[in-house]
């Protein structure tokens, strides 16, 4: 090779310069070409990373003839995210999961689970199986339980509990839809939990109390006598509307009752009330609080590497339906939370939503690349970080397409049959719902 | 991993003036109150909050 190197004669020939013009003149267009390609793909985007619109022809065929697929949203943000948006994040998380449920040899389980405990603050002390010879491999150790008693619940039972260990990384009030993130990120409630669309469910049906009372989900008009009094939900474009099932009783105000009959529009029909509603008059986690005297909360726990991976209800409530997000897996490190704007509204997540005592009340586990599955002990059907509900959901997609009609990001379930009385799956505060796995 | 929950609980009620409010906003009570910080740990069963 060192001879043909040394030995061959290089001869250079110059090219014309029109050539060369336009052999670069050509790769630009090309690449203009491309970013408006992807620019108009993005531009059908929602907030959820989702397809609002058909994009790529009507037909729901693609720029390049092949099916509609979910488009991948790029964030953006510094190199390390560009870096990261390229990777299979996906692919990778389901190899980690292989990886860790491969058998451990049995003498290199005990240093092993004990130098991972040390590395990340693992109290071995509370593990329920003091014979550390028993996991067989990462994945079981991962998810490990707790001694009985080792984490007592708050006595106060007008008290939220922590649902899992971890640690509070950002919580407050909701105002206008808007969830803050960490570092003043915000974003908004429909890409984080689903757009809302009016149904029987929601508002809850009875707000104040668990079990739905008979004849609650009719909208009654002295209700919309009573609440065009209220300056949160006047009246809508002149028509004033009921928010059914959000009120115990009737509204005790002074104002209701020094309301002049003469001034008052004219309560509007049902009909009229669902046609607002279904434009959107007012988003749904407006609709969803209590005319004026409830606010929405958030909250959000980071569960570190070490932390026991299993969560649980944090307070008494029944689980009304839920929405699975396949999203991707991103890391949920409060680095990258600080510099990806709308994380949790990118990575795939289960948002379990129902009702409490004070109202709505939802959960929402958020996957991330190291513990991408997200088990739920009452849902046997759902399947997080698979393949296959991946294929589903491109499919959902693709038929949506050719529906004309917009992806909702989502699939739906609802946990009615569980209880026909309370229209969902009940839970006690403290009760184990789940947990996050690797892989 | 994380966890966000999303919740509806009630707003703080302010007394009105006829009840002797004078702006001291010590003298708003009940509605949701954190028992948080930001960045803290939290262990499962804590109470994060209450009404």
């Amino acid at each position: 090779l060192r001879k043909a190197l040394d030995d061959t004669k290089i001869k250079w020939y110059p090219i014309p310069v029109s050539v060369g013009i336009g052999f670069l003149g050509l790769a630009q267009v090309y690449r203009i070409n491309e970013r408006e390609k992807a620019r108009q793909q993005e531009d059908g985007l929602g907030d959820n990373g989702y397809v609002n619109g058909t994009s790529g022809g009507s037909d729901g065929e693609g720029p390049e003839g092949s099916p509609q697929k979910r488009p991948k949203i790029r964030p953006t943000g510094p190199w390390q995210i560009q870096v990261m948006s390229t990777l299979p994040l996906k692919a990778i998380s389901r190899l980690w999961g292989k990886f860790n449920e491969l058998q451990i040899p049995y003498y290199l389980r005990v240093p092993g689970f004990k130098l991972y405990s040390f590395i990340f603050g693992v109290n071995l002390s509370e593990v329920s199986e003091p014979d550390l010879h028993v996991y067989p491999n990462l994945a079981a150790f991962f998810y490990r339980t707790l001694k009985p008693g080792v984490r007592p619940l708050d006595p106060n039972h007008n008290a939220l509990l922590s649902p899992s260990d971890g640690r509070v990384l950002q919580f407050g009030r909701i105002v206008g839809g808007e969830v803050e993130q960490v570092k003043g990120m915000t974003y908004s409630l429909d890409a984080l939990l689903g757009a809302h669309e009016l149904d029987e469910s929601y508002p809850p049906k009875s707000s104040h109390d668990m079990m739905p009372k008979k004849g609650a989900t009719s909208y009654r008009e002295g209700d919309s006598e009573v609440i065009k009094q209220d300056e949160e939900f006047a009246t809508v474009n002149g028509i004033s509307y009921t928010l059914p099932n959000l009120f115990s009783g009737p509204h005790k105000g002074p104002d209701a009752k020094t309301a002049d009959a003469s001034t008052t529009p004219k309560p509007a029909s049902e009909a009229e009330v669902r046609a607002e509603l279904a434009l959107g008059a007012r988003p749904w986690y407006a609709r969803v609080t209590q005319a004026n005297r409830t606010a929405l909360y958030y909250v959000v726990i980071y569960l570190a590497p070490g932390d026991y991976h299993r969560f649980h209800s944090p307070t008494a409530w029944v689980v009304e339906k839920r929405r699975h997000f396949a999203g991707e897996l991103y890391s949920v490190s409060p680095y990258l939370q600080r510099t990806l704007p709308g994380l949790f509204t990118l990575n795939e997540r289960v948002v379990l939503m129902g009702r409490w005592r004070w109202g709505f009340f939802s959960y929402t586990p958020v996957g991330a690349t190291n513990v991408g599955s997200i088990k739920i002990n009452f849902d046997r059907e759902l399947r997080t970080n698979s393949l296959t509900t991946d294929t589903a959901a491109d499919k959902a997609a693709e038929q949506a397409a050719k529906r004309g009609e917009p992806y909702s990001g989502f699939a739906e379930a609802t946990y009615e049959a569980a209880s026909p009385i309370l229209h969902g799956h009940a839970l006690r505060r403290g009760e184990e719902m789940g947990g996050f796995q690797l892989g | 991993s994380t966890v966000v929950l999303v919740f509806e609980a009630p707003k703080k009620k302010r007394p009105s003036l006829d009840e002797g409010w004078m702006g001291d906003e010590t003298k708003i009570k009940g509605g949701w109150n954190w028992t948080v910080e930001k960045g803290q740990t939290v262990k499962m069963g804590q109470a994060i909050g209450f009404v």
